[in-house]
């Protein structure tokens, strides 16, 4: 992709994290996972799709009504075992490129 | 690892589950209640049931409440380093951006599956249609890409992607389905603030553009001011009868569709512009005939349409451009048209004149008689059809064929000038080498010898 969208690639990769979410119970549930976004680093804010914590809703997925039920629910309506983790990457920028000087393999997968 | 690795996972909890109530009636405006199309949406949730009736249509249940929502974390070991010199995201108001704005989505395919190799995948399309915070890209998204940001070419955040995929009708429609990230985020700083947040809600508020914080009237009022004059102003909805598609405004009293839209000469059609202007009723004035590969029709209008930009014919036809295709396709006259991005990706020629155009942009039943444009605005054609593989009954959105300016233009000046519809007629009468052509059916003059 040309210079044009240069200011947009910075902003996704700086911003662009995926979000895991998963049980810490007996019988381990998930990981159920999607994109997300960092949306402040200093407060540690990240935007992520719904879906991944419906299964943990105490009330069930259910509890997402998509008629005209509430806009939004606390963290209480999640189960205690509920655990998310967040990766993101360090960006395809110069600083990124040089860590990978002398680094030649194929990627594990 | 080829790529730098991505930072081990970091612990989050979260803060809240938010949901846009104006997505929400959006939504349920295009995709609910009464509409007969049944609508099929990947969303970000568990795998759906394996028995498929269960997830088609409005009544799909979890998977697709959950459709809306979208969670907010908070990180909770977020170190000194990761915070020095990282830029601020600003967040841009979605209707700020006219249809056709280039989009940038930057998401992770399968979600947490190999992210050293998938994390950050970027898809590059344009905003296809809105309604309110509710918006439509043709960039191509994959499942896991739920949640992923959509960037502008300035590197603000547009929305965050509610469905990569979408099916209508068992036909894969080749749209994602986006939440403006402004209304979103207004909506979230809320919850935070009724929650006794009041520092998180802060933070959320400040990443909002002025306007955005304010009412929704002003960005509506600024879409209207930019879209103003865009090529795709020209694009009209055309009803016959219980038939609907689409067309192409060329003058005042002039819309140029296809047969199969609007098949029988004399008959009474309703056509509604793009803009907010009254529909205009008029007449089908030419229709070519059943038996001819060019499916065209020709509509006059009772009264003039106003305030539309008409648009000036391409003079040629470059395989390999930028092309868009703006229909009615997807959502008819609930959403006004669509648009959608692309390459001018084959020109069929016939006696080295162009008798056939076929792009890559997505193409959905009832886009049909939209025009094709060059990146600048210049009218390429009409389309016609996309591509079924009757074996397999699959669609293919963004193989489509059109029929160019330049098979129309000589008869349709014509007819501009004079009223003479004679001209129009040849278009009932193309040579055989032009009918093998749309027939599909071509074979190469020669055929190809062995190189063995």
């Amino acid at each position: 992709m040309g210079r044009r969208w240069g200011p947009a690639m910075a902003a996704g990769e700086r911003a662009g994290c995926v979000v895991s979410a998963r049980g810490a119970g007996a019988e381990a549930e998930g990981p159920w996972s999607c994109s997300g976004v960092l949306l402040n680093r200093r407060a540690g804010l990240v935007l992520c799709h719904g879906g991944i914590v419906a299964p943990f809703l105490r009330a069930g997925p259910g509890a997402l009504q998509p008629g005209t039920g509430p806009s939004f629910l606390g963290p209480d309506s999640c189960r205690d075992d509920l655990r998310l983790y967040v990766q993101w990457g360090p960006g395809r920028g110069p600083r990124a490129r040089a860590e990978l000087r002398g680094a030649l393999c194929t990627p594990p997968c | 690892s080829a790529q730098p690795a991505p930072r081990s996972p970091a612990c989050a909890r979260l803060l809240l589950l938010a949901c846009c109530p104006a997505f929400r009636a959006s939504f349920a405006r295009l995709f609910g209640g009464d509409v007969p199309e049944q609508w099929r949406f990947a969303g970000g949730g568990p795998e759906p049931p394996e028995d498929e009736a269960s997830t088609s249509g409005a009544d799909e249940g979890p998977l697709l409440a959950a459709l809306g929502w979208f969670a907010l974390l908070r990180l909770e070991d977020c170190t000194v380093k990761e915070v020095m010199g990282s830029p601020r995201l600003s967040v841009v108001p979605a209707a700020s951006l006219p249809k056709g704005a280039p989009l940038l989505t930057c998401g992770s395919p399968f979600g947490a599956f190999c992210p050293d190799i998938f994390l950050n995948s970027l898809s590059r399309g344009v905003l296809s249609n809105a309604a309110g915070p509710l918006l439509l890209t043709d960039a191509r998204c994959l499942p896991g890409t739920e949640g992923a940001g959509v960037f502008s070419t300035h590197g603000a955040l547009v929305a965050l992607v509610a469905a990569p995929l979408c099916w209508r009708a068992r036909e894969w429609v080749g749209l994602s389905l986006l939440c403006a990230a402004d209304a979103l985020l207004r909506s979230a700083a809320l919850a935070l603030r009724r929650l006794g947040l009041q520092a998180e809600a802060k933070e959320l508020a400040a990443l909002l553009p002025r306007q955005a914080r304010d009412t929704s009237a002003g960005p509506q009022r600024a879409q209207v001011l930019q879209e103003h004059g865009a090529a795709w102003l020209a694009a009209v909805l055309v009803e016959c009868g219980s038939v609907w598609g689409s067309g192409v405004a060329l003058a005042p009293r002039l819309v140029l569709t296809c047969r199969h839209v609007a098949p029988r000469e004399n008959k009474r059609v309703l056509v509604r512009p793009a803009t907010k202007s009254p529909p205009v009723w008029g007449e089908v004035v030419f229709a070519t005939q059943d038996t001819s590969p060019y499916d065209v029709a020709v509509v006059k209008l009772e009264e003039s349409l106003k305030g539309i930009p008409f648009p000036v014919l391409a003079s040629y036809f470059h395989e390999g451009e930028d092309v868009c295709v703006v229909g009615f396709g997807a959502f008819g006259q609930a959403c006004g048209p669509s648009v959608t991005s692309g390459i001018l990706s084959a020109v069929v020629e016939v006696n080295e004149a162009p008798v056939m155009l076929q792009t890559t942009c997505a193409v959905h039943g009832g886009s049909s008689g939209g025009p094709l444009f060059t990146s600048s605005g210049e009218l390429l054609g009409i389309i016609t059809s996309n591509t079924r593989d009757n074996s397999t009954g699959a669609t293919y959105p963004h193989l489509n064929f059109s029929i160019p300016m330049a098979v129309l233009q000589p008869a349709l000046s014509q007819y501009r000038c004079t009223g003479e519809l004679l001209p129009l007629r040849e278009l009932d009468r193309p040579s055989e080498q032009v009918r093998v052509v749309w027939r599909l059916q071509r074979v190469p003059a020669q055929p190809h010898q062995s190189k063995l």
